[in-house]
């Protein structure tokens, strides 16, 4: 994180806020309901209060405005720039902006308001921009859901290096950005995509390229906003160029970075019993032209040609894939090898010989 | 048909940096950027490169115009 330079921040921790116009885009209740929780964003992990005013002059006053609003600081029309907000301080100081050529939501199909309130008041209590990607003070928007967020550690740290923490007994922690070669990381799932593998942690996906020596950190929101995070399996069907995702009984088609039409669609629909809740990993195995998916300690083979999932299943996993003993988390194809990932660990598996030839540490993919 | 020739996209990717680096790194330019002050131009995508955890090049590849064409924050990167 990053604190403004010079420290600045305000010397008391009851604020006042006024919002002195709305956006024709939103409900002005939706406007008012997305500041407010802005603000609790920062107050539920800090001693500061916010209080609205309606009239007179507040600490923080809150504008929609576009192209030049006389501060010095034009807006730019759609996309771009899509706020800003100034460091505590008299006048204008704590002041913040909204472009009102953009298009504000409090949902997901546009810019969320919520989500670019909080990061600007972060500024106006004295935060800089984080490097940290998955903070909220990065300095580029990402789609996340409004409904799930939780506020960053590295953005929790920040705003108590300058105000301390909650006095509320409840201490709260936020989710941490992984890091690439962190061996506590555990992949939720693995695909292949057009010769780049993919792995899945929480909000976040690795994107490795053959040939690049580093892998790529996104957002899953960033690719694809409807998308939800924690995904559980994914598998490549080369054939039909789509890569299908997989979490609780849903599951989701990926064309490129296109979620094809009439997705999500259910499990069940792929034939499983109601007694199968979730997939765990998922891998499509070529030479067969079968899937298959990993359920506790069994899996289950589908035909992609038929469409329908093969009789004689499931089977036991440690059965048909000797050395494979742990709960299976994701799994993907590469080289005439089956990878199983299992917490920390990757175990490399011959498909021609039935054998475990290696176990490795689950990120050596990454160039760890 | 009319397709952007390299060249175009070239100056209107350098015009997208200039501008962008000015306002988020105060890259300094007196307006001949480009010919008199290519080294600060070049530490400066160096910085926005090391920042947004990208190759550090120096050259304005197409995984740092990416970057700079997302929506976001106007507040600037690094202290003014």
């Amino acid at each position: 994180y990053s604190i403004t330079p010079g420290r600045p921040a305000w010397d008391k921790t009851d604020l006042t806020y006024r919002i002195i116009n709305y956006t024709p885009d939103m409900e002005e209740a939706d406007v008012d309901r997305a500041i407010a929780n802005a603000f609790k964003v920062w107050s539920d992990v800090s001693p500061l209060k916010f209080t609205r005013i309606y009239d007179g002059t507040a600490d923080i006053e809150i504008a929609f405005a576009a192209g030049d609003h006389s501060d010095n600081s034009p807006f730019d029309g759609p996309d771009g720039l899509l706020a800003h907000a100034f460091q505590p301080g008299k006048g204008i100081g704590g002041d913040a902006h909204f472009d009102e050529d953009e298009k504000w939501t409090k949902g997901t199909n546009g810019y969320n308001l919520f989500l670019v309130a909080a990061h600007e008041f972060g500024h106006s209590l004295g935060l800089s921009h984080s490097d940290d990607p998955g903070a909220l003070m990065f300095p580029t928007y990402s789609s996340d859901d409004p409904n799930t967020f939780r506020l960053p550690q590295d953005d929790i740290n920040a705003i108590q290096d300058l105000y301390g923490a909650s006095i509320n007994p409840v201490k709260p922690t936020g989710p941490t950005t992984p890091t690439i070669c962190d061996s506590n990381v555990i992949f939720d799932a693995i695909t292949t995509l057009r010769g780049e593998i993919m792995f899945f942690t929480d909000r976040f996906f690795w994107r490795k390229h053959p040939q690049t020596t580093q892998a790529e950190l996104n957002f899953i929101k960033s690719f694809w906003p409807s998308l939800p995070t924690k995904i559980e399996a994914a598998y490549e069907n080369p054939e039909t160029d789509q890569i299908l995702l997989f979490k609780g009984s849903k599951y989701w088609a990926l064309n490129g970075y296109d979620i094809v039409n009439g997705y999500p669609k259910s499990i069940y629909q792929l034939g499983f019993p109601k007694t199968v809740k979730k997939i765990d990993a998922a891998v499509y195995i070529e030479e067969k032209g079968k899937t298959y998916f990993f359920v506790g300690d069994k899996y289950w083979s589908y035909d992609e040609e038929r469409k329908a999932l093969d009789k004689s299943f499931p089977r036991e996993i440690a059965e048909d894939f000797p050395g494979i003993t742990q709960k299976v988390h994701a799994v993907f194809q590469k080289n005439g090898f089956l990878y199983f990932f299992s917490g920390r660990w990757q175990y490399e598996f011959n498909i021609a010989s039935k054998r475990v030839k290696r176990v490795m540490k689950n990120n050596s993919w990454l160039g760890c | 048909f009319p397709a952007a020739t390299k060249a175009d996209i070239e100056e209107k990717n350098i015009q997208l940096a200039e501008t962008y680096l000015k306002r988020y790194y105060d890259l300094e330019t007196d307006g001949k950027l480009r010919r008199t002050n290519a080294n600060s131009f070049s530490e400066k995508i160096r910085e926005m490169q090391e920042f947004f955890g990208l190759k550090v090049t120096g050259k304005l590849d197409s995984e740092t115009v990416r970057v700079m064409e997302q929506p976001r924050c106007g507040v600037p990167d690094v202290a003014s």
